[in-house]
């Protein structure tokens, strides 16, 4: 047989590093294309939300800029007039707004902190936010789980939808925490 | 073994690496809403 | 050299007043309004008299800019970045606003020759001093002032207005000589910002998709032969240092991208594309290889009894945008190939082929590979005109007993088994969708493995039952071999 890396004992050489050190066959038997943060099964073209060759996700809808009539742009009359910025004061409609347009973002946090305080919690199995319905007893309750009706906020209808769930408390985030030096 | 042209442009693009372009590097100047990117937890939905 | 006295003054003076007007309340994003009077400031300073002192303004100007956010970024002062950034962005933004401006109004409103020329004029000027201050601060270097006056003046100019519409084309040609010019292998500090610049969604969309005629195509592929090129030596070897990786991975996204959105784009290039990709970057070639038209229907391959031999397909030629007769050299090579396709004569041309092919004694560096390919491609193509000349059609029995085929069974036998890795290898860059060239260089492999007369050959080829390959030792070396093959095997029966 062929005793240098140009036959199958070479090919056999990368198989078997496969399993020990997987960086020395990143080239041949090859990254993971299915986790470079692109779908490859969109039936859209990708290049219009490519977030560049160190995106791990697309452009989210406010990276992506578009020419707009001069006129549109207001910001230089009124930025100094315009409230600053403070999540207390909105509705949860914009703070789950924040959370799901923000992805990797201080201001995901920030509004996942503020839901929090408004007694939402974030199921991090279900990936859903679930707060208590008022006035609304429990069916069960123990230690580690309970059982009632709960409102979830539904992404999809964009609104609190009630239903009786089983909720593991090891399944609830606890309080998000921002880091001390970022600020919003 | 690289060449030296290979290695001096090594040296060169390691030291870019440890200055890599931001994100808004290539973007239009948010006022209000400035990308401020940070590690988020798994849990919390990617895109 | 040797500025006029008190240009760098006035230059000083006239950017810092634009920034202000640029930035302030009244005037908005347009700055049409203010433009005009700017301008007329620019001329009572003189600035605009000759060529030579707009191009001093320029450069000036540019070093003036990069200086502030050198200094900025490097203010240990002030250690919030998320703040410092902006505040460069702002100068920044100010400068690209004046550049495009200026190039939208330089001369009369339908003559696009002067703002061309004003556009060649400023990215020839921001390159120069990008190159000079690659070269005198080197690890120092700051990639951001240079890629953000690229891409946000590449986004003015790219705006919705006929005036920029007329010119677009040449806009996009001066960016992309620009790019060549600042390509990684000549500016290595600048490479990540040079991948993000070439992969930018807009300057994709408008090189790739609405340009018509895809008259952009071929400047395009030229950056990523730019961008392969450069990281060959660093992929040669196995294990990828940090900086490696992040550029190499980087490189498989906007592939990716190329491969779903404009498969037509790698069909038509592959050739250039996987000439400089080294042969150990096998998932690369084979993204670019798996490219396919989108018009065309595949024929699912697992298809029991599906007649490869049958498909219309491979009875038409793709694409190649390259000269191949033109990269065999030296010319003397080029003329005996030539004379012993036509007469099959002399025979010491076989017999000297490999030294053709043979550059050095060093491992790794040994073969002329670009020549290997080019050899390759031009012989297979040969032989598919000369089978047709004759009436008939490629097939195992057809590609037999000619000059052609020759000249394959002799590189088969003679070279060493790196040469003959990079032979089979120039071979498996023509496996690609159902064509004649994929057709043709199937039946050669399944021939030289045929007609080998050695297990090493045969080694180096692997194929499936037909042609006895379970009997073969190589095949149960060890058991990760015998599984990896009946895995194979199993998905195709």
């Amino acid at each position: 047989m062929v005793s240098d890396q140009f036959g199958v004992v070479g090919l056999l050489a990368f198989i078997r590093a496969a399993e020990s050190d997987p960086n020395l066959v990143s080239l041949a038997l090859g990254q993971d294309l299915t986790a470079l943060g692109l779908n490859l099964n969109s039936p859209e073209n990708l290049y219009p939300s490519f977030g560049g060759p160190w995106a791990d996700h697309p452009c989210r809808p406010q990276d992506v800029d578009f020419h707009v009539p001069p006129e549109y742009l207001i910001n230089h009359a009124i930025r100094d007039k315009l409230a600053a910025m403070k999540l207390s004061r909105y509705k949860d409609d914009l703070l789950f707004f924040m959370f799901y347009t923000s992805v990797g973002d201080v201001l995901q946090i920030a509004a996942a902190a503020e839901l929090y305080g408004r007694e939402w919690r974030y199921h991090m199995e279900e990936k859903v936010w679930i707060t208590q319905v008022p006035g609304m007893a429990h069916i069960e309750k123990t230690q580690t789980y309970e059982r009632g009706t709960y409102y979830f906020f539904d992404v999809q209808s964009w609104r609190k939808v009630a239903k009786e769930f089983h909720l593991d408390y090891s399944k609830l985030e606890g309080r998000p925490v921002l880091n001390s030096t970022s600020t919003v | 073994p690289l060449q030296k042209e290979h290695q001096q442009q090594f040296q060169l693009m390691e030291a870019a690496y440890y200055h890599m372009p931001h994100p808004s590097d290539t973007e239009r100047i948010r006022t209000y809403l400035p990308r401020n990117p940070c590690n988020t937890p798994s849990y919390y939905i990617q895109a | 050299y040797e500025d006029p006295p008190g240009l760098v003054e006035k230059t000083d003076f006239l950017l810092r007043e634009w920034i202000n007007i640029y930035n302030s309340q009244h005037q908005g994003r347009d700055s049409t309004k203010a433009f005009s009077i700017f301008v007329h400031q620019m001329n009572v300073h003189g600035i605009l008299k000759t060529d030579d002192l707009i191009t001093r303004f320029f450069r000036l100007s540019t070093q003036l800019c990069v200086e502030t956010v050198y200094r900025a970024l490097l203010d240990k002062s002030n250690a919030n970045m998320t703040l410092i950034r902006p505040k460069c962005y702002h100068t920044l933004d100010a400068f690209v606003r004046l550049v495009s401006l200026l190039v939208k109004h330089s001369g009369d409103a339908n003559n696009t020759t002067t703002k061309i020329h004003l556009l060649n004029k400023v990215l020839g000027i921001v390159a120069g001093c990008l190159l000079q201050d690659h070269d005198t601060r080197t690890v120092d270097f700051q990639q951001m002032p240079y890629q953000r006056i690229f891409t946000m003046l590449f986004l003015e100019l790219n705006a919705p207005e006929p005036i920029l519409e007329a010119i677009n084309l040449h806009v996009l040609t001066a960016y992309c000589h620009t790019f060549h010019i600042l390509r990684p292998s000549k500016a290595a500090g600048f490479c990540y910002a040079w991948l993000e610049l070439i992969s930018h969604r807009v300057f994709i969309g408008r090189m790739l998709a609405t340009t018509p005629q895809q008259k952009c195509w071929s400047l395009y592929a030229q950056l990523l032969v730019d961008l392969f090129r450069y990281l060959a030596p660093f992929l040669r070897n196995a294990e990828l240092a940090k900086p490696v990786t992040m550029l190499y991975k980087g490189t498989l996204r906007v592939l990716l991208v190329l491969l779903h959105d404009f498969p037509e784009f790698l069909c038509d290039y592959y050739y250039g594309f996987c000439d400089v990709i080294p042969p150990n970057c096998i998932q690369m070639r084979n993204l670019i290889l798996s490219a396919f038209p989108r018009t065309m229907r595949l024929p699912d391959p697992f298809i029991p009894n599906l007649k490869v031999d049958m498909l219309p397909e491979i009875s038409y030629a793709p694409r190649i945008n390259t000269n191949i007769s033109l990269t065999i050299s030296p010319a003397q090579f080029k003329k005996d190939l030539d004379s012993y396709l036509k007469a099959r004569a002399p025979v010491t041309f076989l017999s000297e082929l490999r030294s053709n092919l043979q550059i050095s004694n060093e491992p790794g560096v040994r073969y002329n590979i670009s020549l290997m390919n080019a050899l390759v491609l031009y012989v297979g193509t040969q032989a598919i005109a000369y089978i047709r000349n004759k009436g008939l059609t490629p097939s195992m029995s057809t590609i037999a007993h000619s000059a052609h085929m020759d000249i394959f069974q002799n590189l088969t036998v003679d070279l060493d088994t790196e040469g003959r890795y990079l032979f089979f290898n120039a071979m498996a860059n023509q496996l690609r969708y159902p064509n004649s060239h994929t057709h043709y260089f199937s039946c050669t492999f399944l021939y030289l493995f045929a007609e080998a007369n050695t297990e090493v050959i045969q080694e180096q080829i692997t194929r499936n039952p037909t042609y006895k390959f379970w009997q073969h030792q190589f095949v149960h070396c060890a058991p990760e071999i015998e599984k990896l093959f009946e895995s194979v095997a199993r998905s195709c029966f």
